[in-house]
């Protein structure tokens, strides 16, 4: 039974997207079989992986929310053998409100997502930033929480708020929900704000701070306009191997716990 | 009667609040009077301006969506003296789910907002990253939409969706609503890709695109973790002198149109 790990962060721009699509890809190098689900309206992840956010009506992640769910109709192959996706699609910019008057609204990505896992060693969701009912339906579904963050102030004054709504949710809707790591992204040694924050967090969160690091690297944020994933877009960047050790580090403690 | 501007852009990151906050501070110091309205559950341009967020209970634009507005009882000090703040606080991260069931529920601001623009030149409203109803009553409430834009594909794929919001808007809720101007944040031009996108976004938004840029620029995202907006913080930075540029470039298309 494959595991699911929600990639969340309420503050904006932080690098969740660039983290789940490159994180879900390494991982597939690695042979690991993964299935990236795509729950945020902007798409990003979606075209992330050549995937453009589809029409309203296209199948996806809507209709695990709102509709019947049938996996094989939502799953779609990308460039890479060992990793599928679930897209989103313009429907879902309406799906927070529809969901509110659905008695378990929290629920209905749960059942669907933990199907899909006996398929797959592991299913990343990409979630959009804020703590509403899409990444509340992350959260329930999940067995934990990967946490990428910039090293900035207003990322880090975030992070009080998230830690809160995770530990409510592992207390009633998801038992056990915690935060499985925190990965600092965009780090850019030469500032002295990156400095303090990166201390900060590791001491706060002992033990949950990985060691690898994302650096700021540009070639990162081109390769989503070609539609690839960082290691198919330029495998000798900096980004490339902070993202191919990061998928290793992740192993390494997924085997440990 | 001063006019109501919100600064929207539903992807995260891109300088929303970094612009909310210092445009409003620089404007203030042209001696403009100024009150900026923080409707974002994550409080960044309160606390930008000194003004941690409040815990639930605290005066707050919580009271002017969801209770009894009072602006006397919710409108701040701050450091500057032609600058007033609504903060938001802990109450905002339920408000959308309220809202929901309210009638008018879009509406809830534009009342209070349009009072308070009797006593000022401008109100310049913060959103949070999402076109959810809190987002949905910041344009509402508003005569023009700022657009701050991070040259980056991911948010240029955004920007699609946010321009037909606004459109919706215009033609239904709040008639006339329409973008005031895209203002392009953390520009770096040693990158192709600004290039490409700063070029793609000028001819595609004639006349739309602000002349004035924001430069990436370390010292603004220092300043808010000393509650300064950048022109207290280090007024000879390459960021405060942007953002009077920018502060002088607004007063001069405002005049015009
Ligand atoms: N390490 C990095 N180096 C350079 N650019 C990066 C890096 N990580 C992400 N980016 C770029 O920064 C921007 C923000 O990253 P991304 O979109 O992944 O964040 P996000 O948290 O998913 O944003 P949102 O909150 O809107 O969902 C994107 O344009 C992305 O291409
Ligand atoms: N021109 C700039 N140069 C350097 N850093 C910047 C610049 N503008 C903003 N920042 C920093 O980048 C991060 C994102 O900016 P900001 O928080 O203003 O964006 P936002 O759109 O309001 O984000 P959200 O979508 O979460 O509300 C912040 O840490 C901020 O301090
Ligand atoms: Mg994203
Ligand atoms: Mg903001």
């Amino acid at each position: 039974m494959g595991r699911v790990i929600a990639v969340a962060n309420q503050k904006g721009g932080v690098g969740k997207t660039t983290t789940a699509v490159n994180l879900a890809a390494s991982l597939a190098a690695a042979e690991k079989r993964i299935l990236l689900v795509d729950v945020d309206p902007q798409g990003n992840a979606s075209s992330g992986l050549g995937h453009p956010r589809g029409e309203t009506g296209a199948p996806s992640v809507y209709d695990l929310l709102c509709g019947e769910p049938n996996l094989d109709e939502v799953i779609r192959k990308t460039d890479l053998p060992h990793l599928d996706l679930i897209p989103a699609n313009g429907d879902l910019a309406g799906a927070e409100i529809e969901l509110v008057s659905v008695a378990e609204r929290e629920w209905q990505l749960r059942a669907p997502l933990r199907a899909a896992a006996a398929r797959y060693d592991y299913v990343l969701i990409d979630t959009p930033p804020s703590l509403g009912l899409l990444t509340l339906n992350a959260l329930c579904a999940a067995d934990a929480v990967l946490v990428p963050l910039q090293c900035e102030y207003y990322a880090l004054e975030g992070l009080t708020a998230l830690q809160r709504t995770i530990r409510l949710v592992g207390e009633s809707l998801n038992p056990g929900l915690d935060i499985e790591g925190i990965v600092l992204c965009m780090v850019d040694p030469r500032q002295n704000l990156t400095e303090q924050v990166t201390s900060e967090v590791r001491s706060h969160f002992e033990g949950k701070v990985y060691t690898t690091t994302v650096p700021r690297n540009v070639r990162l944020s081109e390769a989503p306009s070609f539609g690839k994933p960082i290691l198919l877009y330029d495998i000798s960047s900096k980004g490339a191997k902070s993202y191919l050790d990061l998928a290793r580090e992740f192993l390494m403690r997924q085997e440990k716990s």
